[in-house]
């Protein structure tokens, strides 16, 4: 705890680890890290204010309404939470949101997208787990779709991508469907996070002024 | 035709796994 920026930082943030420590284990710089700082504590402080991010207040920052469920935001949260102490910690924020930087490696993409949609963690994506995805994601929007044009959604990719057709979809068959389909992990990269010293400037000016 | 849709593609484009919108103030 001897630098500038750990005294600045670390006592405050709730999982702290230097912001050093986590730029040479993600993808961010440092000037990321103390960037992300900013709205870790916007989202960590905005209904319960006590420095970690709650379920509700992910929910907020993500919908703009904290009690708004939805599978797919519980699914990130549940994935962030690292730790599994049912909230996020900086560190987990940290290391988590680095997968969907845009210059992190497509493996660990690919991998976290596959825990996504791995509802029930047995180690494949089912039919089953597709189809309940498919509906959660009708559900929160205005597409209406038929039953019979749902299943054909769900089973035509469900084959393709279950390239052994033992009925469920291993890690290997989603590499290689992700491989045939990128635009499955678009969401995966977020070009904010490249931007993120602009997003949050205050930080950088003050880091600046330290060197 | 409905049928030659990606249903990963299309679960990607939920607003839960958007999380850009945690950028946007």
């Amino acid at each position: 705890m001897g630098c500038a920026s750990s005294r600045q930082f670390g006592a405050r943030a709730a999982g702290h680890v230097e912001p050093e420590v986590l730029a040479s284990d993600t993808s961010f710089t440092v000037n990321e890290v103390e960037a992300l700082y900013e709205l870790y504590k916007r989202m960590s402080f905005s209904i319960i204010k006590d420095g970690l991010i709650h379920k509700e207040e992910f929910q907020l920052a993500l919908f703009r309404n904290s009690k708004k469920a939805n599978l797919f935001a519980d699914r990130v949260f549940d994935l962030f939470d690292l730790k599994r102490t049912g909230v996020i910690d900086f560190e987990e924020f940290v290391r988590s949101l680095s997968v969907f930087h845009p210059k992190a490696p497509t493996s660990e993409k690919t991998a976290f997208a596959f825990k996504l949609y791995d509802l029930r963690g047995t180690g494949y994506i089912e039919k089953e787990e597709l189809r309940e995805l498919v509906l959660a994601l009708l559900d929160e929007s205005d597409l209406r779709l038929s039953d019979s044009t749902v299943e054909a959604i769900v089973d035509n990719t469900f084959s393709q991508a279950d390239s052994n057709g033992d009925g469920k979809i291993d890690p290997e068959e989603w590499e290689e469907f992700v491989k045939k389909n990128p635009a499955a992990l678009r969401n995966m990269s977020l070009p904010y996070l490249q931007d993120i010293t602009m997003a949050f400037p205050s930080f950088i000016t003050r880091s600046e002024a330290k060197d | 035709r409905p049928s030659v849709m990606n249903a990963f593609e299309l679960i990607s484009t939920s607003q839960g796994l958007n999380l850009g919108t945690l950028f946007e103030k």
